[in-house]
């Protein structure tokens, strides 16, 4: 399987001769301390701490599957690497409407903006 | 219109700030485009207070009154600036600092600093989105964030990505040429202010695609208001 040297995950992946190292629980320890530093983050006890460790191997999977589907970009490990998809959501995103709603409360209201120009 | 465009260039755009674990992403949205507009209307950047929204701001929604502007737990850019016609405007970030949690409304109608004229939303269309953004300044924006957390850089243009809005940032301009490698092609984006600190994407931006095959990827195009301001300050 050939990655290039680049940043992006290959796209074809490696599977003999190399482990994963989301299955390398040392690989996996030394990711997590990493993070666990580089951010700045403290847990509570050991059981915290266990369970913020799978959450984080969880968003790496989730990071690789973004990788995938948004190959333009780059994906891997945020700040958030450690919430799951629900906590992140509860914590920090917080737009209280459905599109729906938003054009329903503002169709043929005076807040719609004028068509201006757009060419020249 | 322009084949690029950013207001950070032109001075429209204040610093990345960071909203902590509390969801009032709304209220930094809200805040970053009156900055803008207040910039384009006095010629000085002021930058402006997301706790005075939080705290005081309990606007609702006039299609759904059960939804109202809730501090930590959600709101809308729209019903803020509902707020801000009706208060008076915004004080400054130093005159009414964020603390990140719900608190009760210190707001003094002496300290405002931006007041909103008026605000308009933007119809679903990419034309009219770009030059609302050149003409107006930066506009206040609904997106699904589903690929933001885990978001390191580069554009972001997923092949599959929902449209329900969970999130609200501030769009600030718009790029003709971001290299999608994988692609092998040029990819005209925008350039999108969010409240998640320095440390989070691109030094605080997200960039996502725009064009006519990617129309309103991850919701972006639907939920587009743009303000304007009258200068309040007594100085």
């Amino acid at each position: 399987a050939a990655a290039a040297a680049g940043d992006e995950e290959p796209l074809i992946r490696q599977v003999v001769g190399g482990p994963d190292p989301l299955d390398n629980d040392l690989e996996l320890d030394s990711q997590f301390l990493g993070f666990v530093q580089r951010f700045g983050k403290t847990y509570r006890d050991a059981e915290e701490h266990a369970h913020r460790l799978s959450v984080f191997k969880a968003n790496l999977r989730r990071a690789r599957r973004h990788q995938m589907l948004d190959p333009s970009a780059e994906h891997g490990v945020t700040k958030f690497s450690d919430l799951t998809p629900a906590e992140f959501r509860r914590t920090f995103l917080g737009l209280k409407t459905t599109r729906r709603s938003f054009l329903r409360e503002m169709a043929g209201s005076a807040h719609d903006a004028p068509v201006l120009p757009t060419d020249g | 219109l322009p084949e690029d465009f950013d207001w950070r260039d032109h001075g429209a755009v204040g610093p990345v700030k960071n909203q902590g674990s509390c969801g009032s992403c709304w209220s930094f949205s809200a805040s970053g485009a009156l900055e803008g507009a207040n910039y384009l209307a006095t010629g000085k950047m002021e930058v402006l207070s997301e706790q005075q929204l939080v705290d005081c701001d309990h606007e609702c929604d006039p299609a759904e009154p059960d939804s109202c502007d809730a501090g930590c737990n959600g709101g809308l850019m729209t019903s803020a600036f509902s707020y801000l016609l009706k208060s008076g405007g915004l004080e400054r970030e130093k005159d009414y600092p964020y603390t990140g949690k719900d608190g009760t409304c210190k707001f003094e109608k002496s300290k405002i600093a931006a007041s909103v004229q008026n605000f308009s939303v933007v119809a679903v269309d990419e034309e009219q989105i770009a030059a609302n953004l050149v003409k107006y300044g930066p506009l206040a924006i609904g997106i699904n964030a589903a690929y933001m957390q885990t978001y390191i850089g580069g554009v972001s243009c997923p092949y599959i990505c929902g449209r329900h809005l969970d999130h609200g940032v501030l769009l600030v301009g718009y790029g003709a040429s971001g290299f999608a490698p994988s692609r092998f092609k040029e990819k005209p984006y925008w350039i999108i202010k969010n409240s998640w600190g320095e440390n989070w994407g691109d030094k605080g931006y997200y960039k996502i695609c725009r064009g006519s095959n990617v129309r309103n990827k991850c919701g972006v195009d639907s939920m587009v208001s743009t303000v304007s301001a009258t200068h309040a300050s007594k100085e």
